[in-house]
């Protein structure tokens, strides 16, 4: 476990506690998009089939843990909670994610790094989180609010997605042989997606404009 | 090659 690892999980744990403390706390997700939610929720589902059969590390069984239960709850709140639900942006938040996940899906099913259930399962969830972020996206973009909500959790997302691309430099570099097309690929597209938002964000923040994104 | 596949990533 190398540093850059380390700071990139605890970046990214950091987003999804956040996220939901603030929900649970101010009683309201305005602005956050629940297709990202959901399409999250399915990436920690479909990648941890194995968090029963395959012991890594107490770390690593207790951080699948956290993200499960931790991006679950964000979506229970808002579909389910009488208070948090009535403050979903529901008619701008109309990114219609199927269009997403059965292209993850099938392109799963063609790469692959071994055509078994697990493995397909686990390349599915590499390729959506690498596009999960965008109904996030589109809805900043439709409803022109960056509050400190979906600005933080953005950036913290954008942060975790850095430093794992740092990390996989410094396995490649100390690690015989460490080589994982699938990831690296769609881990680059995923942190593109992230910059691009960033320029963006970086830009309207300087001349002090409403944030633009590109459709 | 296949062992080094562990996927020891979240």
């Amino acid at each position: 476990m190398n540093l850059f690892r380390l700071a990139g999980d605890m970046t990214h744990l950091v987003s999804v506690v956040v996220l939901l403390l603030k929900i649970h706390t101010i009683k309201s997700c305005a602005g956050v998009s629940l297709k990202t939610q959901e399409l999250y929720a399915l990436v920690f589902a479909a990648r941890y089939l194995d968090l029963f059969v395959h012991f890594v590390s107490l770390y690593n069984t207790v951080m699948k843990l956290v993200f499960l239960a931790s991006s679950f709850s964000i979506v229970w709140y808002m579909r389910k909670h009488k208070i948090v639900r009535r403050t979903y942006d529901r008619e701008h938040d109309t990114f219609r994610h199927h269009f997403i996940v059965l292209p993850c899906l099938v392109l799963a099913l063609l790469i692959n790094e071994r055509f078994t259930f697990r493995e397909v399962m686990w390349a599915f969830s590499i390729y959506l989180e690498a596009v999960a972020i965008l109904p996030q996206l589109v809805l900043l973009q439709r409803t022109r609010n960056i509050d400190n909500l979906t600005g933080q959790y953005v950036f913290f997302l954008g942060a975790y997605r850095v430093l794992y691309i740092l990390n996989w430099i410094y396995r490649y570099f100390t690690e015989p042989h460490f080589v994982h097309w699938i990831s690296w690929i769609a881990g680059i597209v995923q942190t593109v997606l992230y910059a691009d938002f960033f320029y963006y964000y970086i830009i309207s923040w300087k001349n002090n404009v409403k944030l633009e994104l590109p459709a | 090659a296949a062992a080094d596949n562990v996927k020891d990533e979240l």
